[in-house]
């Protein structure tokens, strides 16, 4: 999947990719102090699959938790699963459905999903349909933090751990063959990253469509701007 | 070989045609008969119908001429019938039949050597029960019939999940295999079509083996949890959400213990209760009212269902002994209070709801014994903050009154039938009521765009069930309709927001003319005749009268032979005309059943 940081104080986001095997559950965010936990399974392309560097991967499963609040959300490309305490309510995509309870809200529609807890901590959550016939690639989905200030500086996790401000630099700006890919050098956390000017796509708004965000492209799974490598961040179960 | 043709009346054809929209069923009964014999013949026909369907047509056919039935308002089709009465010319032609039927009979004399064609039309919306609908035919040929055959369309836009028929007269391989049933997609198809030889009891025999019940269930895809179609202006919602918890309930058993309850009507209850109990999930809370001339409770609280309090419920359910009289008022009272003390008192769950199921076989008579002053009581008590359903066990009672007084607080009556399965007959009620998963159910639609919209508000909406709301747009020409359904969750308020783009449904619904184009039409006016008729059972004075203009405009209106309303049949009887009426039997003019009550012969 790819990742994109919009980075706090910054008008500038970072991207990367982390290339890990299909089932390969990552932890996106794990605040300690509200309390939430965001986690993501990876599924692949359903071709190609004796060839792992060429093979496309995506979000396939979203958890959500909120432990003070004993409440679970388990997103997949199918279907919406509320875990409240013991109690579960299951929905489909096909539902435009909104949640209320006292402590977070969840609203359902078509093909985004959008989650909020007590005092504006908001994830979106984004169906990416293809054709269902289609021999290689999956319905996946997408995961949006709005209103990331919300979320507390001691967050951790591939997303949670630039809740707080980054500092780096580029440098050394050097237009390669393709124009549109500049080639530069990017200091940050005491490391000289080689990085690559490059376009994704945010859904957040249009989900058919998306807007281009121009971001970064930090190589070899974020190696050097995430904190550790990336299989720190493997973790065992979506919960 | 016995003759099949004994009566020189030979039916050589029986078909039914039944074809569902989108829940509608249109069911046409066609028999045609020939008169062999050398003298004029009288022929009979028979037809057992859902009491929950309306007769929209009939036909009688002699010789390639026509009598048709009139839908007509029943005191006019009553002064006609009075004066054949008084020329001894007249036949009541529809009488309840059973738990689920009414009887339609019409017998018609035949000239040597001719032909009658008997053709009967009725129309029900069917009702989503314990995840599925049902549609009930009743097969009862009196002779071997060379071509018989029941053939059911059904076509649902939503998709067809799975599709069953069942008949109790099917116990072998020979006759199985005249039946057939298949689905996919939207569309679902059985025919039956037994041959003679398949028809006959046995390989010498020349009676039929075909009597018994025909019974096909179905259910619809949920992929979304609502579905709405719109047709020449017409609109019908569906609303039956999946996947969602049950709420917990705060159930009050309001039980008759009075001496009519001796014998088996005890033992049966008893029975009913310990199999309800078994049922009933720990994060409810319940109690036992029991009345006779007194009123005794189990607690005197509501008790959580803990397996300790449900071991204990046990022992007491074991030892309910009927005696006395019966004391409903304050049976009741004592059970209502009960629960409005629990909410008051935060004892039992803040999201949780409450129910009374009252069982009863008699009517009052001690302590307050006006009916219409327990309904006042009961309706105060209650405050509609929670459904009453009522249960009535037994032939000696006031239905009318039980029904009124369980619909006027937004629950239903339903009779229990003395008969060896009255335990499974309140189990299987206590089932549909078991699992709430919404309470407090709104469907709410954009202002000022529909009219004449059917019930859109409900207690509960129970797991298994669906809603159904049917109206009228105003503008027919609008391009987008939303509706939204709120209702209270057992941790959460849900609301389902469907919309709908107008040119894309009447693109999908081109393809379903096959069945007919006004199944919508037809079915709002079903259902809103049976809920103006279920608002008359409690209304009065100006009130009542309107309801019943308003009812007896779209019976007439709609062909819909409804308890407001009479179908005239006259028949060529030796050149005098003579006539026959079709009326609706309520459930207060039940007949008990002669025994056994299948047993059907016009002769």
């Amino acid at each position: 999947p790819h990742f994109i940081i919009q980075v706090r104080g910054k008008k500038d986001a970072i991207c990367f990719n982390i290339d890990e095997e299909p089932g390969t559950v990552l932890r996106l965010i794990q605040d300690p102090i509200t309390g939430l936990t965001v986690n993501g399974q990876i599924i692949g392309d359903q071709g190609n699959s004796s060839n792992s560097k060429n093979r496309k991967t995506y979000l396939g499963k979203v958890g959500i938790v909120n432990s003070p609040m004993d409440l679970r959300i388990e997103v997949t490309t199918e279907k919406i699963t509320l875990h409240n305490g013991a109690a579960q309510s299951t929905f489909s995509w096909l539902d435009t459905v909104t949640v209320t309870s006292e402590r977070f809200s969840v609203k359902i529609n078509r093909e985004a999903m959008v989650v909020s807890f007590g005092k504006g901590i908001t994830f979106k959550v984004i169906l990416h349909q293809v054709w269902k016939k289609h021999h290689i690639h999956l319905h996946f989905l997408g995961f949006y933090v709005l209103d990331s200030d919300k979320m507390s500086t001691k967050s951790h996790g591939l997303l949670g751990q630039f809740f707080r401000p980054l500092a780096f630099q580029v440098s050394d700006l050097n237009p390669g063959n393709d124009p549109s890919k500049i080639h530069a050098t990017m200091l940050v956390k005491k490391y000289r990253l080689a990085v690559t000017r490059g376009y994704q796509k945010d859904y957040r708004k249009d989900v058919h469509n998306g807007t281009q965000v121009g971001c970064w492209f930090v190589h070899n799974n974020g190696q050097g701007v995430i904190d550790g490598v990336h299989s720190d961040y493997i973790v065992s179960d979506l919960f | 070989v016995l003759d099949e043709k004994a009566d020189d009346i030979e039916v050589y054809s029986t078909k039914v045609s039944c074809k569902v929209t989108s829940r509608f069923a249109h069911n046409v009964v066609t028999t045609r008969a020939v008169n062999r014999a050398d003298a004029a013949k009288e022929v009979s026909f028979d037809v057992e119908l859902p009491k929950t369907a309306f007769i929209t047509n009939f036909t009688l056919t002699i010789d390639g001429v026509t009598y048709p039935g009139n839908v007509k308002e029943k005191e006019v089709a009553k002064k006609q019938y009075e004066k054949a009465v008084s020329q001894g010319k007249t036949a009541g032609l529809v009488k309840a039949s059973g738990r689920k039927l009414e009887k339609f009979t019409v017998s018609v004399n035949v000239a040597a050597g001719s032909k009658v064609t008997f053709e009967l039309t009725y129309e029900e919306l069917l009702k989503r029960n314990k995840g599925k609908y049902e549609m009930y035919l009743k097969v009862q040929p009196k002779q071997l019939v060379k071509d018989f055959e029941i053939e059911v369309d059904i076509f649902e836009p939503q998709g067809i999940s799975m599709l069953d028929a069942q008949a109790s007269f099917i116990t072998n391989d020979l006759l199985g295999s005249a039946l057939s049933k298949s689905f996919s997609g939207k569309k679902g198809h059985v025919s039956f079509k037994p041959s003679l030889d398949q028809q006959r009891s046995c390989p010498t025999c020349g009676d039929t083996l075909l009597n018994g019940d025909f019974i096909i269930t179905y259910d619809v895809n949920r992929e979304s949890p609502a579905n709405v179609q719109i047709v020449n202006g017409y609109f019908v919602h569906f609303f039956a959400p999946q996947g969602l918890p049950v709420v917990p309930k705060n159930v009050v058993f309001v039980i008759d213990i009075s001496g009519s309850m001796y014998g088996r009507k005890i033992e049966q209850t008893r029975d009913a209760l310990l199999k309800i109990l078994e049922d009933i999930k720990e994060e409810d809370y319940l109690n036992f009212i029991l009345f006779d001339s007194d009123v005794t409770t189990w607690k005197d609280t509501l008790v959580q269902a803990t397996p300790e309090n449900i071991q204990e419920a046990r022992e007491f359910v074991k030892n309910i002994r009927d005696r006395g009289m019966t004391n409903i008022n304050d049976g009741l009272l004592t059970g209502i209070s009960m629960l409005n003390k629990a909410r008051e008192e935060h004892t039992v769950p803040e999201r949780s709801t409450s129910i009374v199921i009252m069982l009863t076989d008699g009517d009052a008579n001690v302590g307050e014994s006006r009916p219409a002053k327990i309904q006042e009581n009961v309706l105060s008590a209650i405050g509609g903050r929670f459904p009453l359903y009522n249960l009535g066990f037994g032939n000696n009672l006031n239905y009318n009154f039980l029904e009124s007084l369980a619909l006027e607080n937004d629950g239903f009556a339903r009779r229990i039938y003395e008969d060896s399965d009255a335990n499974l007959q309140l189990q299987g009620f206590y089932e549909e009521v078991a699992n709430p998963l919404l309470t407090s159910v709104e469907v709410e639609y954009p202002e000022n765009a529909i009219l004449d919209l059917t019930r859109n508000t409900y207690q509960h909406f129970y797991d298994g069930s669906e809603i159904v709301v049917a109206g009228r747009l105003v503008d027919e020409d609008m391009n987008n309709f939303k509706a939204d359904v709120k209702g209270h969750g057992a941790l959460t308020d849900l609301t389902f927001t469907e919309e709908v783009d107008l040119k894309e449904m009447e693109k999908a619904l081109q393809e379903q003319d096959y069945i007919f184009g006004s199944y919508i039409e037809r079915l709002w006016a079903y259902l809103t005749i049976e809920q103006l008729l279920d608002k008359r059972k409690n209304a009065h004075g100006s009130e009542k009268e309107n309801l019943t203009a308003q009812a007896l405009d779209l019976s007439l209106k709609y062909h819909f032979v409804t308890p407001l309303t009479s179908m005239v049949v006259t028949k060529p009887e030796d050149s005098d005309n003579q006539m026959a009426i079709a009326d609706k039997p309520g459930e207060a003019s039940y007949q008990p059943p002669s025994s056994p009550y299948y047993y059907v012969d016009g002769d």
